[in-house]
């Protein structure tokens, strides 16, 4: 029941750094699993996956040997962007830390096409959701660690190491919080959308300076099986240009900047109201609530119609994200000329859709503090905690832990919380109380 | 288990390395789809 329609790519799993052990059956059959927030499915490899490379080279969960195994027999497919991992139901019994979760049904994983898994250094996923994204409507684990009584509190906590030399990688607590693992007090923010742990976050500050663009607020989903932290193009865009991340030329943002840039400006400072401004020059037309693409190849399009297709929707896309680049540097009283070759800057830095991007791991110490406003309070991310280091020694690359991610209102615009925001900030799963809390994690 | 009744579950943590790099550029397009969102 996850239509294509419905459907973002959001990870790679590859890219999964934190994982753990759990067994299936009796006697236990161990099984290495990434504890994922993002999703709610308990998924392994089946012993009847025979076709797949993944399946040769991962432990395979055999029922004929669990003498609590009971059959269920319910076809199940999880959809992924160029493939799907599918199987069927089985129930059993799952062994999580020193916990015993009976009659879990799970998905016994009979095909796993492709090279995503293959490679993989975990078995399979244990979701950590809400039941509401599960597919097939299975209970995740934790619903029935709860319905079992497994669990004195109704919370999971998450503290993820950042050390990278520490053989401890982190630590999942059923139950309550480990305290030696954060200082101060936890900051609190109500769950809004059951499925996802998502919550309501508010501006987002470039080295201290606020860029405007969720001041009115964005949707945000704490995700422990993402490594990096997804959110909304034009902002992606300002840090990478902040931190110097290689990204690709946009020629059709130049070409808008350039024949639209001071009429934007001049609209703004007319206090036109900002979600009007690019029906009004004609980029996009206006569904009440914001712009949307015309359907029609403008003229600044045309002249551009080689570079891409579709380029209707690129010139309202990067004229939206003009007006939002221009207020960003209208509130920090930047001149006129300052302003509109700063935009030009950014349209050379904008992100590969979910694309990872380089940047210089000797120019660390030059980037700035990226900040999230949660509940009120501001998070703060410095370069070492949102840059990724891959390798060692001269052969070290740095990654910027940022990527693009864009989900349009009103469900958008949304920010993926992963590894990077989680590593910094202990988080706490709060089923009782529907809330999310994060702490200085130590 | 503990006194306090939580249970604990320790966390391997993956080091990133060119090669395992590698393998998230070959596998970058078989993403995780975020369900009940459209584009």
């Amino acid at each position: 029941d996850s239509g294509d329609a419905d459907v973002v790519a959001l990870k790679n799993y590859l890219d999964a750094q934190y994982y753990g052990e759990i067994a299936i059956g009796t006697p236990p059959q161990k099984f290495t699993v990434v504890f994922d927030t993002g999703s709610s499915n308990l998924w392994v490899p089946s012993s009847k996956c025979y076709f797949s490379i993944a399946c040769l080279l991962h432990p395979k969960y055999k029922s004929s040997r669990s003498s609590t195994y009971e059959k269920n027999g319910k076809s199940a497919a999880i959809h992924y962007g160029t493939g799907a991992i599918s199987g069927f139901f089985s129930n059993d019994a799952v062994t999580v830390g020193d916990l015993v979760v009976k009659d879990q049904e799970f998905i016994e994983a009979t095909k796993e096409p492709g090279i995503t898994f293959v490679l993989a250094k975990f078995d399979g996923i244990l979701g950590l959701g809400f039941r509401e994204i599960s597919v097939g409507n299975a209970a995740p684990v934790w619903y029935n660690m709860l319905k079992q009584g497994l669990i004195k509190e109704p919370v999971f906590s998450f503290w993820l190491n950042r050390n990278a030399d520490d053989e401890e990688g982190g630590e999942l607590v059923f139950g309550g919080v480990d305290p030696n693992h954060f200082k101060g007090k936890h900051t609190y923010v109500p769950v809004t959308q059951k499925g996802y742990w998502q919550f309501d976050m508010g501006d987002v500050l470039i080295g201290s300076a606020p860029t405007g663009f969720c001041e009115n607020g964005c949707s945000a989903i704490a995700d422990s099986g993402t490594s990096l932290l997804a959110g909304p193009t034009p902002i992606i865009t300002m840090i990478n240009h902040a931190i110097g991340a290689a990204g690709v030329v946009s020629q059709q943002c130049k070409t808008v900047v350039d024949q639209y840039g001071e009429t934007i400006l001049d609209l703004l400072l007319s206090e036109t109201q900002p979600k009007k401004i690019c029906s009004q020059i004609g980029l996009c037309t206006f569904d009440g609530t914001r712009g949307v693409s015309m359907g029609i190849e403008s003229v600044v399009d045309k002249e551009n119609a080689k570079l891409s297709n579709g380029v209707g929707d690129a010139a309202c896309s990067a004229c939206e994200m003009a007006v939002v680049w221009i207020q960003s540097q209208l509130r920090q009283n930047m001149t006129q000329e300052r302003i509109l070759n700063y935009i030009n800057e950014l349209c050379e830095r904008l992100p590969s859709p979910m694309g990872e991007s380089a940047v210089d791991c000797a120019q660390l110490s030059t980037m700035p503090t990226v900040s999230l406003t949660i509940g009120g309070k501001v998070f703060d991310l410095s370069p070492e905690e949102y840059v990724l280091k891959v390798g060692e020694g001269p052969a070290a690359q740095c990654i910027s832990g940022f990527i693009a991610l864009d989900v349009a209102p009103p469900r958008g615009p949304l920010w993926i919380l992963g590894d990077v925001f989680m590593g910094k900030y202990h988080t706490v799963f709060d089923f009782g109380n529907e809330q999310v809390g994060f702490a200085e994690a130590v | 288990e503990r006194s306090d009744g939580t249970v604990r579950v320790g966390l391997k943590k993956l080091k990133l390395d060119s090669k395992n790099r590698l393998a998230a550029r070959v596998g970058s397009k078989q993403d995780k789809p975020l369900r009940g969102y459209s584009g």
